[in-house]
């Protein structure tokens, strides 16, 4: 069973 | 005042084709440099990143930086209806509340005028730092798409896996499974046929299908495609437009529980 993660787990906010 | 020229809409159409798609709305960031977008789907999985730079454009004039809001789908329908070999001269002033499109046939015997309404877009920025990765893969983009579209009728999704003999896309659905192998052109006469696999580390990662599927609709903007592959950052797919800059598409990774 795969879980998607989300993009913010890797790019931080500006 | 904003006033970007380019000689041949067919660009303009192929970009806007690749992304209104992936995304509803967005900030056209217009400033001395160039334009660029970025944009993530409703999900928050996926991201547009477009860089489109002054110096591809047959005219560029940006006085001060400029956030144009704009709805992908409106623009997208707006400049389809351009001729492929018109010019589009695209325009707003520094306070203004609408993108301005103008279409001149090649004979100069047919101007359109277009105005667009700006929209506040709430878009959040994410920093997107300069990544290590661990594979790049530069395959011809048609392939890409149809790697991509054969394995989408199976599973929702494809994992990656690559080392130096090989990328292997493959996937598992209820109704069976299938994997295709692309092993590196040992000798190509026509690089943009070419299949090159750089590896630092083999790698192997899980993506959403539909995303890679979406991805791969942009095959119009390149004969080539690059994937960008690295442990603990998202999948980067890019489509270099020459001159003009690139769309490069970010995936985050599916991981097992």
């Amino acid at each position: 069973v795969c879980r998607q993660i989300q993009l913010k787990q890797y790019f931080g906010q500006e | 005042m904003f006033e970007a020229r380019v000689a041949q809409a067919e660009i303009l159409k192929k970009i806007l084709d690749s992304v209104r798609e992936l995304v509803e709305q967005g900030n056209l960031d217009c400033s001395g440099t160039g334009i660029s977008l970025q944009a993530m789907d409703s999900s928050h999985v996926s991201l547009v990143a477009l860089l489109l730079k002054s110096e591809g454009f047959e005219r560029y004039r940006c006085d001060r930086s400029i956030n144009l809001g704009i709805n992908m789908q409106s623009l997208g329908k707006i400049v389809k209806t351009a001729g492929n070999h018109d010019a589009i001269t695209l325009s707003s002033e520094d306070k203004g509340d609408v993108l301005g499109l103008m279409f001149e046939s090649t004979e100069q015997d047919k101007v359109s005028n277009y105005e667009i309404k700006l929209m506040d877009v709430d878009a959040e920025q994410l920093a997107i730092p300069v990544a290590e990765y661990s594979v790049c893969v530069r395959m011809p983009s048609a392939e890409f798409a149809r790697i991509t579209r054969d394995l989408s009728t199976i599973g929702d999704s494809v994992l990656i896996s690559c080392t130096k003999d090989g990328v292997q896309f493959s996937t598992t659905g209820d109704t069976g499974s299938g994997s295709i192998v692309l092993r590196q052109s040992s000798s190509v006469d026509d690089e943009k046929k070419a299949v090159v696999i750089e590896v630092q580390e083999p790698i192997s990662l899980s993506f959403a299908t539909k995303f890679l599927v979406q991805f791969s609709k942009s095959a119009a903007l390149n004969e080539s495609v690059t994937l960008n592959l690295g442990d603990g950052v998202p999948l980067m797919v890019e489509y270099p437009m020459k001159e003009m800059g690139y769309v490069r598409f970010y995936l985050a990774p599916k991981l097992s529980n």
